[in-house]
């Protein structure tokens, strides 16, 4: 239905799902991402149980504010040749970006996307 | 996870978005 009402721009479909093991049928439908607030729910309580303090850090990471630490996906096109060429591997991509390290906007390199997956804190 | 490929993107955290 959403993309019927809005064939010219083509909108990108979040869909929430109260239970995920939907997931695939509502992709099937024409969702391009799921979210579950019940997933996240249980799981941010499981991991603060587990370590104390580890709400805030999603807490911070959720608030979209200026001057706020969030997640970034930087795609090809905004990425040096080099990490390419080079063959990089996690570690040495960590080390080229630490020296780049600048305090208007310093960044930490966490994982890398490839296709539909997200990889975060990759092991060699 | 060997290396960085064509086509793959980067996960990081910043405060805006980032200049690699």
């Amino acid at each position: 239905a959403i993309d019927k009402l809005a064939k010219k721009t083509k909108p990108y479909i979040i869909a929430e799902l109260m239970d995920r093991s939907n997931k695939e049928l509502t992709e099937g439908a024409g969702a391009n991402e799921v979210v579950s607030a019940g997933f996240y729910r249980t799981g941010i309580m499981l991991q603060s149980a587990l370590y104390h303090g580890m709400s805030h850090i999603f807490h911070e990471l959720l608030q979209y504010e200026q001057n706020k630490t969030s997640v970034f996906i930087v795609t090809e096109k905004n990425i040096p040749q080099e990490f390419y060429d080079e063959k990089l591997t996690f570690q040495d991509a960590a080390r080229k970006i630490n020296e780049k390290r600048k305090a208007p906007n310093p960044v930490i390199l966490i994982g890398v996307k490839r296709g539909d997956q997200i990889i975060l804190n990759p092991h060699s | 996870f060997d290396h960085i490929k064509k086509g793959d993107a980067l996960v990081v955290l910043a405060e805006k978005f980032p200049k690699l």
